[in-house]
Order: structure tokens, then C-alpha cells, then sequence
């Protein structure tokens, strides 16, 4: 574990030593390649090193505590700090339908979480509403409809309109029409560096307003999280994340990744394929699952 | 510019962070920059365009050593089984795989063995129309080897060239799933001689260090025999191909290079070591 290597990188510092920029180098290249191999983007993890660096220069190490320890400590401390701290509640702000646009890449889990989203609002006491927005992906609507009718969730016939746009504008109708008052929008997968589709995906913000964009990434993504994190960022300017598929084993580093790009909160993670698996983001629970 | 850096200890240091980058991996990214560093020292290097070359040679020499018996389809029938974990491709691999194959004039028949994902079997009926071929499926039916029974009949009676089974995704972490794989793989493996002849496991490019993880999870269990890496048209090189390549000895086949059907290569090592340094 990082903690035995820590303290055999510190084996020769004991009783009234200070941690020096000599004695912690060995130490900070282990927490280096920790994070590295625990998928946090090698440009975060440089930052986030001379970071504990300069925090751990100058410490005292005092009888009976152990410098690794307390290198572990700052590092789990600062992990948390930045993998945590914005609020991860939901925007209902102001009068609704109150609008939450799912993005992301292709197969990160959107149209799975839209449903465990609506199941969570509905338990909540709202009356949510979910809209296929993506035409692309052969039998993408239905795929909604099905994970709707497993929620009880009504969810708009999108079939045979074509055009994202127009799905949207007849959808708010229909929302309203029926009281429902929060709209889970799911979106075609696409890549950031496509233009036109990430351009389809501002026209659809332009006209939804919505409270909430929610960049839905995998929990085994490995460096390109940051790439992808930051173009959905500039072009969509998202206001959370939900990691999928955290009942993997993935040390999921791409969290780190995304909240140091995005500083964006981390609302949600997925913890199964099943309804249920949908729960809170806990920076503290992943960042020791990071640390490995 | 390349070619104008003279070989000092920052440039070495920022062409390991590049293969890092790749997701290649910390220790073999280290272990290439470490003998890439004895050239340097033999003084047989002299620019940093040269240091590149040699490094692109090593990543060509990790690939070129796996043993590749090539994507044979000649066992009359091939029994291909599709796996991966969730959301990297599989169905749509399938299709494009299944069109492939038409190209080279084989019969296909694709095998709905997704039982459990909403959806998915009608997802792989549009993929079986586009691509002009078979399909068999089981309306209602919960029990993936109850659809795979079927299919084998299927090819029996018609005499199809190949057979592509589509499963759930599934996580390698999960016992329940990975035992169902197994028995899945073992009623292919009843009424045709040496089937299924190919396990394809389909990795997305954007998978990090786990990659490896679920590749060896999935080796233990079905026995995969080939890779094929998805979405490469994105900005993820799949370097992680690179290590699941060199430590389980797995040849790569094809890549994923966008959604539509004919976005399906056959691997090219130079193409991809290439991607990997752009
Ligand atoms: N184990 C697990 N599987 C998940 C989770 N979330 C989604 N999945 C699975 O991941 C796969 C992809 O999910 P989708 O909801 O279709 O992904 P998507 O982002 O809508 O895909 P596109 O629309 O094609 O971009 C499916 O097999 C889901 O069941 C999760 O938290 N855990
Ligand atoms: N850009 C790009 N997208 C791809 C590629 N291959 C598949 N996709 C997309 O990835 C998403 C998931 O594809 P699927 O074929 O449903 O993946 P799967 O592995 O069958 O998913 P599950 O059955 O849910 O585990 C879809 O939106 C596909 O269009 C590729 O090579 N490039
Ligand atoms: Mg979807
Ligand atoms: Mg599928």
C-alpha cells in the first residue's frame, strides 16, 4: 500500500527531524506513481505533488509520530479537499420545470442515469420527466422508455420527430401539460472534438435554459479524462459530474482529473446497472479508494 | 522541433509524461524511457527527432512480438463470442463486423444474447438490418443460453459462415456475471469442433489502467483471443492496448473508428503507434 511505501521511504528520518527537500523526494515519487497508476492525469498529479510538497516542507516531525504517516495524511486531506468541498445538491432554484441535461461521451452511462436520476427525484417528491433527445443510437428511445417504465417514470414518445430541437420544444409542452416539473434530458454520446454535434448540444441549452448540465463520465477512464472533462466544460459550461460504473474496481483517478479541470462537483456516482445503483458522491470514500 | 532539441534529462522526462499520457502506463512507459536512455548514453542517438524514432521502434517491437494467427474465418462455422464490460462497443462491433464479413463473402448470423440490458436485443436487430444479415434472437427471454442454443441450431440449418454472439456487458469485478460468461462460452463450445474459434474482447480507448484488469479477469475466465480497441476517432490513444498487448501475449484485430458501419480498420501497428505520438 502507499502508507508502507511512504514509511520505508522515510525509514532513516526519526525523532527531531524535519521533513527536507531531500528526505521526501523518494516519498513524493511514490505518491507520484500512486496517483498515476490510479488513472489521475499525469498534468494533475504534477500540480498536485509539488502542492504536498510544499505543505509537507518544513513540518516537524515530532517523537512518535511517523513522517509517512503524516505525508499520507496531507495527501488524503488534500485529496478530499479537492475532490469535495462545492456544494453537490442540485440547482431547483426559481419556478419550474426545473431542466437537467445529461452529457457525455459515447457509452458512459447517460441513458442508465437518467432513469436512476428520475427515480431518486420522483422518491424526492417531484414529478419527473424523461426526454430521448438521442436519435443516433439504434434504439436509443426505446432504450429510455424501457428504463422509464422500470422507474414508473413517464417518459415523452420522441419516435418519428427527428430533430433533437424539436423533441425538446414539444417535450416542454407536454411537461407542463401534465405537471411535470422536472425534466431529465438524455443526449446522444458524442465526442468533444466533434463540432457540429457539440454545437447541436449549445443550440439545445440555448433553448432548455436548464438548472443543471450534468457531464456523465466512466469511473475506468484513464487520462483522457481531462480532455474530454474540459472541452464538455467550454462548450457546455456544466454545473456537475456523475462517475458511472464505480461498483467496478477501477481506483477511479478520472474523478480527480475532472474536479481539478472542471471544479465542477461531482454530484452522483453509479454503482450498478439496476435502478438503485445511484447514490451521493463521497470525496472521502474515493479519495482513499484513489490512494489505493 | 524535434530535430532541433538536443537529448537532455527534460526531454526524456516529457517524452515519458507523453506516453504516460497514452495511458501506456507508468511502469512500462518507464521501462521504454529506460532503455531508450542506454541508447543515448551509447551516444547513438543525437536529437530529440531520433529519440522519438527509437521510440516508436520499441512500442512497434512490443506490438510485432505477439503471436498473431491472424482473424481467420475458415472453421466452417467460426463461432465468434463478443465480451467486454459495459458501454464499450460490443453491439455496435457487432454490426460493423458482421458488414465486414459480408464484404468478404461469408454468411453471418449475429446471436441476441443481451437478455438483460433494455433494449439491447432491438439495438442489434437495426445493426442485423443494416448489415444484411441474420439474426437470431428470443422474444421475453431472460436466459442468454437459451438465445445461444438457438443460434447454433440456426447455423447448423442455414450453414452460415460465422456466428457473432453479442453479450451483456458486464463488469470483471462480478462473479455472477463472469460465471455466466463462462457458461455461455461452454454451450459454444458443443456442436462445433475447436469453437468458439474467437473471443473478441472489446476495450474502449478512453480505459485507463483497468484495462488491464478487466483483460486478465476476462482471459481467466473465457479465454479471450483477440482485442479490438473502440473509439480511437476520439482523443484517447488506448496506449493501455499497449500493456494488456505485451503482458497477455493478445494480438489486436480491428479498431473502432467512429459509429457508423464501416468505421471498423484492421489493426496497423504503424498507424497506431503514430496516433499514440500525435
Ligand atoms: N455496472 C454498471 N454499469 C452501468 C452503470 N451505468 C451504466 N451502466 C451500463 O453501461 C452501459 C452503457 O450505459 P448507457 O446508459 O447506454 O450509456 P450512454 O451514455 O447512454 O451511451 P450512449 O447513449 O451510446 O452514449 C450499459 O450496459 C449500462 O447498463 C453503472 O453505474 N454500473
Ligand atoms: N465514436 C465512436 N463511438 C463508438 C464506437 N464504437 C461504439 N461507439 C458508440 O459507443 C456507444 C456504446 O456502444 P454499444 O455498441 O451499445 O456498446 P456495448 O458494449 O454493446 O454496450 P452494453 O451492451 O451496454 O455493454 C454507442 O453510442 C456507439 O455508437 C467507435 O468506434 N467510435
Ligand atoms: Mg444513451
Ligand atoms: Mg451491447
Amino acid at each position: 500500500s502507499l502508507s508502507e511505501k511512504l514509511q520505508k521511504s522515510f525509514r532513516n528520518l526519526t525523532g527531531k527531524g524535519k521533513i527536507s527537500e531531500e528526505n521526501v523526494q523518494s516519498a513524493l515519487k511514490e505518491i507520484r506513481l500512486a496517483l498515476l497508476e490510479a488513472d489521475v492525469n499525469f498534468k494533475v498529479v504534477k500540480k498536485f505533488v509539488n502542492e504536498v510538497k510544499e505543505e509537507a516542507l518544513g513540518q516537524e516531525v515530532t517523537r512518535g509520530l511517523d513522517p509517512g504517516q503524516m505525508l499520507i495524511k496531507i495527501v488524503n486531506e488534500k485529496l478530499i479537499e479537492i475532490l469535495g468541498g462545492s456544494s453537490p445538491e442540485l440547482n431547483f432554484k426559481g419556478s419550474g420545470p426545473h431542466i437537467i441535461m445529461m452529457v457525455g461521451l459515447q457509452g458512459s452511462g447517460k441513458t442508465t442515469s437518467c432513469g436512476k436520476l428520475a427515480k431518486r427525484l420522483a422518491a424526492e417528491g417531484r414529478h419527473p420527466f424523461l426526454v430521448p433527445c438521442d436519435v443516433a443510437r439504434p434504439a436509443a428511445i426505446l432504450q429510455l422508455q424501457t428504463v422509464g417504465k422500470q422507474v414508473d417514470i413517464p417518459v415523452f414518445d420522441s419516435h418519428g420527430i427527428g430533430k433533437p430541437l424539436d423533441i425538446v420544444k414539444k417535450a416542454t409542452v407536454e411537461a407542463r401539460n401534465t405537471g411535470r416539473d422536472v425534466l431529465i434530458i438524455d443526449t446522444a454520446g458524442r465526442l468533444h472534438i466533434d463540432e457540429a454535434l457539440m454545437g447541436e448540444l449549445k443550440s439545445l441549452r440555448a433553448f432548455l435554459e436548464p438548472s443543471e448540465i450534468l457531464f456523465v463520465a466512466d469511473a475506468m477512464t484513464g487520462q483522457d479524462a481531462v480532455t474530454s472533462a474540459r472541452s464538455f466544460h467550454e462548450a457546455m459550461d456544466i454545473t456537475g459530474v456523475v462517475l458511472s460504473k464505480m461498483d467496478g474496481d477501477a481506483r477511479g483517478g478520472a474523478a480527480l482529473s475532472i474536479k481539478s479541470v472542471t471544479e465542477r462537483p461531482i454530484k452522483f456516482i453509479g454503482t450498478g446497472e439496476g435502478m438503485e445503483g445511484f447514490e451521493r458522491f463521497h470525496p472521502d470514500r474515493v479519495a482513499s479508494r484513489i490512494l489505493g | 522541433f524535434l530535430a532541433t532539441r538536443p537529448i537532455d534529462e527534460d526531454l526524456l522526462e516529457e517524452l515519458e509524461e507523453m506516453l504516460i499520457g497514452a495511458d501506456i502506463g507508468v511502469q512500462t512507459s518507464m521501462e521504454i524511457i529506460e532503455r531508450v536512455r542506454r541508447e543515448v548514453d551509447r551516444k547513438a542517438l543525437k536529437n530529440g527527432e531520433e529519440l522519438k524514432e527509437h521510440i516508436k521502434k520499441e512500442l512497434l517491437r512490443i506490438l510485432a512480438e505477439i503471436p498473431n494467427k491472424g482473424f481467420n474465418l475458415d472453421h466452417n462455422p467460426t463461432i465468434i463470442l463478443v465480451v467486454g464490460v459495459n458501454g464499450v462497443g460490443k453491439t455496435t462491433t457487432i454490426g460493423k463486423l458482421a458488414n465486414y464479413m459480408r464484404g468478404q463473402d461469408k454468411t453471418v448470423c449475429v446471436c441476441a444474447a443481451d437478455t438483460f440490458r433494455a433494449a439491447a436485443v432491438e439495438q442489434l436487430q437495426i445493426w442485423a438490418e443494416r448489415a444484411g444479415v441474420d439474426i437470431v434472437l428470443k422474444e421475453g427471454s431472460k436466459d442468454p443460453a437459451a438465445v445461444v442454443y438457438d443460434a447454433l441450431e440456426r447455423v447448423n440449418e442455414t450453414n452460415a459462415d460465422v456466428l457473432l454472439v453479442d453479450t451483456a456487458g458486464r463488469l470483471h469485478n462480478n462473479p455472477n456475471l463472469m460465471n455466466e460468461l463462462a457458461k455461455i462460452r461452454r454451450i459454444t463450445t458443443r456442436d462445433f469442433e475447436n469453437a468458439p474459434h474467437h473471443v473478441l474482447l472489446i476495450l474502449d480507448a478512453v480505459t485507463g489502467q483497468n484495462g488491464l484488469q478487466q483483460a486478465k479477469k476476462f482471459v481467466d475466465k473465457v479465454g479471450v483471443t483477440d482485442l479490438i480497441i473502440t473509439k480511437l476517432d476520439g482523443t484517447a490513444k488506448g496506449g493501455i492496448a499497449v500493456a494488456i498487448a505485451n503482458e497477455l501475449n493478445m494480438p489486436i484485430q480491428f479498431i473502432g473508428v467512429g459509429e457508423q458501419m464501416n468505421d471498423l480498420l484492421p489493426f496497423n501497428h504503424q498507424d497506431f503507434v503514430n496516433l499514440l505520438f500525435k
